[in-house]
């Protein structure tokens, strides 16, 4: 189903007898309003509409010319919405979900702004890794700010039977550290660290995530980011990615009406791939992301 | 997309820019630029510095919202229901309100209305050790109408004059989690008289065109909310959804959150969300 933006803009080419460039431009403004309506970022939208604007002023009104005389298996229309879900799905892939394992014990580091899911997702990726995977997980308790943070990743980690490493060191740069250090011991071969949440902007909190990086050099460092977030998707993944290298992206809160448009975002802008999605509450609500799913959520 | 041909092309796009990237939404900034063009004549239009304050002006009416202090003794005590989706910062809010009021001179309790997530309730508990005020809990999974309606009774029993509650944070399009959000607001009308005085919804300033979604469903359950918490807004994210949903919903902002400390909750001041809306 396309939401109205692309109906809208389907309706102004189905409209004429022959589609010129002009049309083209009418039905582009329709999908460029869809497309912001959906929490795409400014600048990635006006790019997404000029390649999209290339092709189809070239496809789509050859198409026109031809239907006039005969009929075709797809109108002009049709086609241009192709066009547009096919750019989408593109800007979105390719599917890469895979992680980095490397060494002996190797690291998965979450990372994002406060609230954005990091500490369920560190768990849900625990059972995920285990059960999928055959991996041994522990996670890590790096999130030494927020009150109960450590509580917090301990149920989780004991629902789940995954062991959990904290101390009351205070220090996150240290506790991933010898947390590695204990994963050898426990016989566990994946750690996954559960940092705080930040602002991209907080220069001492970024620095300590360097650290940290520094200290560990993790496989993996997955930047965590609800799906409901809007304009500011592409500051923040931009800034994390500028400091940390990021190796992909988990979206959350998937299983809500947010349209998901930072998800095209931030894969542009970056060009790290998505790897999961986060779909509910539960431990086992995340998936590994697949495009097509998305590319119909953001066309609407 | 703003289709009449009054205003420059490459000035038009500028506002534009400033109007979306700071997430005022495709609707709302039609409704401005409408809004605009009817009452300013095209020669005041036509210069780029006067369109641009009369945006701003017209965005400063529609915030500019009458919003008095809570009037506490409306209530005996005074209940104030935290709501908003997952992770928005409603824990946290309740912890520098409750402490802003305990400043006033107010004795305020809490009530850990949380009791679904892992760890809601201790966190809660860390927040009132810092606000210097009583947590109301209940056991491990306890109904959280129940643990509302104990810490009304426990205020009354101690001369507390306001309770906060917490709740848990549920995804608008969850039916089930909606319906049990509309027994909590029973349960808490059962305790006291009026209850709850307040409803706040917690919004994230980071969050897009979703938060309108989120506003209107809140609101419709609870037959109304009484005002808006924007939170995270000492991020680079600029809160511009709350235009659209102030105009809308006629709910003013209370208050805003400007980091993780218990100081950090701040009046919402309308001139000033302009201001840094367009800087
Ligand atoms: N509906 C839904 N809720 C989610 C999802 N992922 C996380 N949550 C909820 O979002 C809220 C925040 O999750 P946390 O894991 O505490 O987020 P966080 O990033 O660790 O937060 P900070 O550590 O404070 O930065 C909790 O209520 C979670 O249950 C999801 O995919 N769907
Ligand atoms: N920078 C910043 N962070 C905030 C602000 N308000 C809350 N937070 C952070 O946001 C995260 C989530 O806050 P919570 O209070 O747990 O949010 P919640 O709405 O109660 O979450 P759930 O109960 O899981 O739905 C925490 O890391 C808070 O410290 C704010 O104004 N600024
Ligand atoms: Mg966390
Ligand atoms: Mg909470």
């Amino acid at each position: 189903t396309l939401s109205k933006g692309f109906r809208a803009a389907k309706r102004k080419l189905s409209g004429v007898a022959e589609i010129h460039e002009d049309d083209i431009d009418e039905a582009l403004r329709e999908v460029r309003m869809s497309l912001l309506e959906a929490d795409v970022d400014f600048k990635v939208t006006k790019n997404f509409l000029n390649r999209v604007r290339e092709k189809a002023v070239g496809e789509v009104v050859r198409l026109s010319a031809k239907a006039k005389n005969r009929k075709v298996k797809v109108t002009p229309a049709e086609h241009f919405i192709s066009i547009c879900k096919q750019e989408l799905e593109h800007l979105m892939g390719p599917v890469d979900t895979s992680l980095n394992y490397e060494r002996h014990v190797s690291a998965i580091m979450m990372v994002g702004l406060q609230g954005s899911g990091k500490t369920t997702t560190a768990a849900k990726l625990a059972r995920f890794i285990r059960d999928f995977q055959a991996r041994k997980p522990i996670l890590v308790a790096a999130d030494v700010y927020r009150p109960a943070a450590i509580d917090q990743l301990k149920v989780l980690g004991e629902r789940l039977g995954v062991p959990v490493y904290y101390e009351d060191s205070g220090d996150p740069i240290g506790i991933c550290s010898r947390a590695l250090e204990t994963a050898k011991d426990k016989g566990c071969d994946t750690a996954i660290f559960d940092t705080a949440g930040r602002l991209a902007i907080d220069d001492t909190l970024m620095n300590e995530l360097e650290k940290i990086q520094e200290k560990t050099s993790p496989e993996n460092i997955l930047l965590v980011s609800d799906a409901m977030i809007g304009q500011d998707a592409v500051r923040t993944a931009s800034e994390f990615n500028r400091r940390l290298e990021l190796t992909g992206f988990i979206l959350t809160k998937l299983d809500g009406d947010a349209r998901g448009g930072a998800a095209l975002s931030i894969k542009e802008v970056t060009g790290r791939p998505i790897k999961f999605i986060g779909m509910g509450e539960g431990l086992d609500q995340l998936e590994e992301f697949r495009p097509d799913g998305l590319a119909s959520r953001i066309l609407g | 997309i703003f289709g009449r041909q009054v205003i420059e092309p490459d000035v038009l796009e500028e506002l534009e820019e400033v109007l979306f990237t700071a997430d005022i939404g495709v609707k709302t900034a039609q409704a401005l630029l409408d809004r605009v063009q009817d009452k300013v004549s095209t020669k005041k239009l036509s210069d780029p510095k006067r369109l641009f304050s009369e945006i701003k002006q017209e965005i400063e009416n529609i915030l500019a919202l009458p919003s008095e202090d809570f009037d506490i003794s409306r209530g005996n005590p005074f209940v104030i229901m935290m709501i908003g989706v997952n992770g928005t910062g409603k824990t946290t809010t309740i912890g520098k309100l409750a402490s802003q009021l305990k400043e006033a001179g107010h004795n305020v309790l809490m009530a850990a209305g949380d009791t679904f997530r892992a760890a809601a309730v201790e966190q809660l508990a860390v927040w009132g050790e810092r606000a210097g005020c009583d947590v109301i809990r209940g056991a491990e999974g306890a109904d959280p109408g129940a643990v509302v309606f104990d810490a009304i009774q426990a205020a009354k029993a101690r001369d507390a004059d306001i309770v906060i509650a917490d709740t848990a944070g549920r995804l608008h399009t969850k039916v089930p989690l909606m319906e049990e959000l509309k027994k909590i607001k029973r349960v808490a009308a059962k305790g006291t008289t009026g209850a709850p005085h307040e409803i706040l919804l917690v919004l994230d300033a980071t969050t897009g065109q979703n938060a309108i979604n989120q506003a209107k469903i809140f609101s419709e359950a609870l037959d109304g909310i009484t005002g808006i918490v924007l939170t995270k807004l000492d991020g680079t994210a600029k809160g511009g959804v709350i235009v659209g949903i102030t105009d809308e919903l006629k709910v003013p902002v209370r208050f805003i959150g400007i980091g993780e400390g218990v100081q950090d909750l701040r009046r919402f001041k309308p001139r000033e969300f302009v201001q840094a809306l367009f800087s």
